[in-house]
């Protein structure tokens, strides 16, 4: 069986938003490790991978390999009823059809119990190989977010080219074109506000911004996000927390 | 939407 507590609601609740408009039905795998998620979008352009490290849970128990299949807008109807500071507790039988959430509160003076009906769900998995990136580009996941938003309302596209010089955002639509250039910028006493480039290789590609502003919602999960580009293969994007990730990869645009 | 690529064409399904 899967018993696994969160010290605080708000955990699984911003894992969730963030991902909700992205896929609707998907697996989180339960194991040893703490809880997984990997699920592509209806159109296989893009892809979300999750990890909850057991690390992360205040108790974390999980005898064997547990698949809860969960419809996302379900789940977030239910994560509704908890406070982002509530200690949250998921448990599931080994063959489950329904998972339990319990949510208390820190006066321990509420106790919420509620159940959400899993669903069978056949899950496409992809194998993702390790990559050495041409570039990768550490910099405040809530700039990234303003660039992706402002460029969208240009143009559908955005052109990324990462050079010695730092890494250009560009594009062009029916009103104008726009362009953010970002350069190195180290921030010693805050680390989380600079801007860090490792570069291997030149990079341009092009990318949807519609999926790029899409995984800007997993923003409020870290102050910073990665970016890591290589020539003509998906994008990783990645948003670490204390103990886990969410990272989307995105399939670029060629030749068009 | 032209050129966009699909993720089957650079990762394996499992």
């Amino acid at each position: 069986m899967l018993e696994a507590r969160l010290e605080q609601s708000s955990v699984l609740k911003k894992v969730v938003d963030a991902i909700k408009d992205l896929v609707q039905d998907c697996n989180f795998d339960c194991n040893d490790s703490g809880i997984q998620l990997q699920a592509m979008d209806n159109s296989h352009v893009a892809l979300v991978a999750m990890h909850l490290k057991t690390e992360g849970f205040a108790l974390y128990r999980c005898d064997r390999n547990i698949a809860l299949g969960i419809n996302l807008v379900s789940l977030q109807k239910v994560l509704r009823a908890a406070q982002n500071e509530d200690v949250m507790t998921l448990k599931a039988e080994d063959s489950p059809d329904a998972l339990s959430l319990v949510f208390e509160n820190s006066e321990n003076d509420r106790i919420s119990e509620y159940d959400l009906k899993l669903m069978d769900i056949d899950q496409e998995h992809l194998g993702i190989p390790e990559t050495e990136y041409g570039a990768t580009v550490k910099m405040p996941s809530a700039e990234f977010q303003r660039i992706c938003r402002d460029l969208s309302l240009l143009s559908e596209s955005v052109a990324i080219e990462a050079t010695k010089e730092g890494i250009k955002f560009s594009c062009t639509g029916d009103i104008g074109k726009g362009a953010v250039t970002l350069r190195q910028n180290p921030n010693v006493e805050k680390p989380e506000l600079g801007t860090t480039i490792e570069l291997q290789e030149p990079v341009a590609l092009t990318f949807s911004l519609k999926y790029l502003v899409n995984f800007c919602k997993a923003s409020g999960l870290s102050n910073t996000v990665t970016i890591s580009l290589s020539n003509e293969v998906p994008l990783l994007i990645e948003y670490e927390m204390e103990h886990g990730y969410v990272r989307f990869y995105l399939a670029p645009k060629i030749g068009d | 939407p032209s050129g966009q690529k699909t993720l089957l064409s650079f990762f394996g399904l499992k």
